[in-house]
């Protein structure tokens, strides 16, 4: 699976996410990156989310629309509503997933509970990415 | 607000031999976003065209490079969503399509959030996005092994295990699939 997560001066979020789904998956089987709410969502208010990982386990989680509540009722940044979301959907599930986030404040959240998660992400002159674990290096556009 | 474009690659149980291209890969994916944002002012082309870049890339589990059925064949989804007015487009079951995400957007100019199977592929046809032919082309020798890889994890009867690349697995309990 791919995504991104867009935020604008004015505030304005967007969310993309796309896939080919499981390797072995039945023909027909949906996965959870075109479920609103499970794979994206998007509400200027808030935030935008994008996911990937195992797709039954974050359907049965709804995980983007978690960390979205999380950060509108608990107050959670972005950071902190995506780990635990992330975190406590391994815990009661067991499939493994990550996710990018960008809160109303333009505040990046990256996590995941797999092995790996490519990430990247651009804000002002600086290109940030990383793949393993507490990972991050940044370089100067 | 600082403008900020963020991407993904895909997680999971990623092998090492993979590491450097999806780097490459995301990298050049939020540059690109980036540079849509500042061309046009509009996230939903950032994320559209960040995501599409990645379509192309066999590296990652989208458009060509796609994963496969276990009938061997690629079935994809997308979806995309406005967070100024909630508005959401969505499509799931597209085959030999190159860029699902644009096809994703493209069902946000109907009155539905989610169209799928036969009636997405019409839709497709009749908004003019190619359908390759012949059906097939977004197959990978990659996406083959893997697929190779997990029947033969299937005949050994591991059935608990679920790859999505090649050397990998995530294991589940054995009533789980996917």
């Amino acid at each position: 699976t791919v995504g991104a997560v867009a935020i604008d001066a004015n505030g304005n979020i967007a969310v993309a996410t796309s896939t080919g789904g499981i390797t072995g998956k039945l023909p027909g089987r949906v996965g959870d990156t075109p479920l609103v709410g499970a794979g994206t969502y998007a509400d200027n208010r808030v935030g935008g989310v994008s996911t990937t990982g195992h797709g039954e386990t974050i359907m049965k989680y709804c995980l983007a629309h978690d960390i979205l509540k999380r950060i509108d009722f608990l107050g959670e940044n972005a950071q902190t509503a995506t780990e635990k979301a992330c975190k406590a959907m391994t815990d009661r599930l067991i499939g493994t997933a990550g996710a990018i986030t960008i809160d109303s404040q333009g505040r990046v959240g990256i996590s995941f509970t797999s092995q790996r998660m490519a990430w990247a992400y651009i804000k002002g002159s600086t290109i940030a990415y990383g793949i393993e674990q507490n990972q991050h290096h940044e370089e100067a556009l | 607000i600082e403008p900020v474009v963020l991407v993904h690659g895909g997680a999971g149980d990623i092998p090492v031999e993979r590491v450097e291209g999806k780097l490459v890969g995301v990298k050049r994916a939020a540059r690109i976003g980036y540079e849509k944002l500042s061309e046009t002012g509009c996230v939903l082309d950032a994320v559209e065209e960040a995501v599409r870049s990645m379509e192309l890339d066999p590296y990652f589990n989208a458009g060509y490079g796609s994963v496969l059925t276990s009938e061997g064949n690629v079935e994809m989804e997308a979806s995309i969503m406005n967070g100024a007015t909630l508005r959401a487009g969505c499509c799931s079951l597209v085959k030999d399509i190159m860029h699902p995400i644009s096809l994703a957007r493209r069902v946000m100019k109907t009155p539905h959030n989610f169209l799928a199977g036969d009636g997405v592929m019409q839709f497709a046809k009749e908004e003019g996005f190619e359908i390759l032919s012949p059906p097939g082309q977004l197959v990978t020798d990659y996406a083959r092994e893997a697929l190779e890889e997990w029947k033969e994890g299937q005949r050994r009867g591991e059935i608990e295990f679920a790859r999505t690349e090649i050397g990998s697995s995530n294991k589940y309990n054995k009533a789980e699939v996917g």
